[in-house]
């Protein structure tokens, strides 16, 4: 796991952070409950709890989703290419590419590999960023940069669970293994995977 | 767009290629070499913190700098560091991923940057695992 330089994190006092939806993108309640499950795998391991708020520019972290230029610097692409990024804290922006093709249910069993991206994995990384969390190269890593089309991955690994809960420690209602007993994984210097 | 599942997509939504494909036809290529695509493919190396922001030769000109970009890049995804563009790399570099970049202000976070890995990144020597 890693962090942005300078280790940027929602302030000791703000565990209750609160979200908020673009308006103009009228999403249905089914999409926002993708993301409020999202939420809920972070909220699971840390203090920290996200609530909707329908105060979009007086939410924590606003989550959008754009074509192209966007006005941040950061054009999308058209479909796949980059899927989304997130601002480090405290700049809650989360913008995802409106040109992909969002799938809602992560069922991607018995189809063909095809330009689909799965928005509950996505939305999961992209709020490890809004967090504080940079990019892993621990390939079951939630954090790690890159996700094939037509892939589900949602599940923290205990690389994420490490990194988060080192900016915001645990959660006193976590059960999970305590992630400091297990060895983080120690590189070699050869370049071989 | 939104889709409850994946067979609710359209055909005539799901394109032929997508925006990084081109960069397969450079499969083997290596510093010296010039080759058409390559100044694209800096260009995708710079976006993600690889190439600096200072950097500007987007020729299709094979040069250190993108050879050490590779190098980075090729740790920070566990694959053999050979500074070379070879297919187990640009069958990474064409996959989907996040926007933020992996490289911030010429320091990765990921594996490239661990302090372990700094002299491999940075060296044509290649090391061994003891």
């Amino acid at each position: 796991y890693s962090f942005f330089p300078n280790r940027p994190r929602w302030p000791p006092g703000r565990t209750r952070l609160t979200y908020a939806f673009l308006p103009e993108n009228q999403l249905s309640d089914v999409v926002k409950g993708v993301f409020a499950r999202a939420f809920e795998r972070w909220s699971e391991v840390t203090p920290l709890t996200f609530t909707e708020t329908s105060s979009f520019y007086g939410a924590d972290l606003r989550i959008g989703f754009f074509s192209g230029d966007h006005g941040d610097g950061e054009p999308f692409d058209g479909v796949l290419g980059t899927l989304a990024h997130a601002f480090s804290p405290p700049a809650g922006r989360f913008h995802l590419d409106g040109d992909e093709n969002w799938v809602i249910d992560g069922d991607f069993l018995n189809s063909s590999p095809m330009s689909a991206v799965d928005l509950e994995s996505v939305a999961v990384h992209e709020i490890g960023h809004l967090l504080g969390l940079g990019h892993s190269s621990v390939e079951d890593a939630i954090m790690y940069p890159t996700i094939s089309s037509g892939t589900r991955k949602v599940e923290l690994a205990n690389d994420d669970i490490m990194g988060i809960q080192e900016l915001y420690g645990s959660n006193p209602s976590y059960n999970g293994s305590d992630p400091t007993l297990t060895p983080r994984t120690e590189w070699d210097t050869s370049g071989a995977p | 767009h939104f889709f409850p599942n994946i067979t609710s997509i359209p055909a005539s939504l799901i394109p032929n290629t997508t925006i990084w494909d081109a960069f397969n036809a450079l499969d083997g290529c290596r510093k010296g070499v010039k080759a058409d695509g390559l100044a694209k493919l800096k260009k995708y190396f710079q976006l993600f913190g690889y190439l600096n922001n200072s950097y500007d030769n987007f020729s299709d000109d094979f040069d250190d700098y993108l050879e050490k970009a590779i190098r980075t890049y090729q740790l920070n995804f566990n694959l053999y560091a050979t500074g070379e563009l070879d297919a187990p790399t640009l069958k990474h570099i064409v996959l989907p991923r996040c926007g933020n970049p992996d490289v911030v202000n010429g320091t990765s976070t990921m594996r490239s940057g661990k302090p372990s890995n700094r002299y491999s990144a940075n060296s044509t020597i290649h090391t061994v695992a003891h």
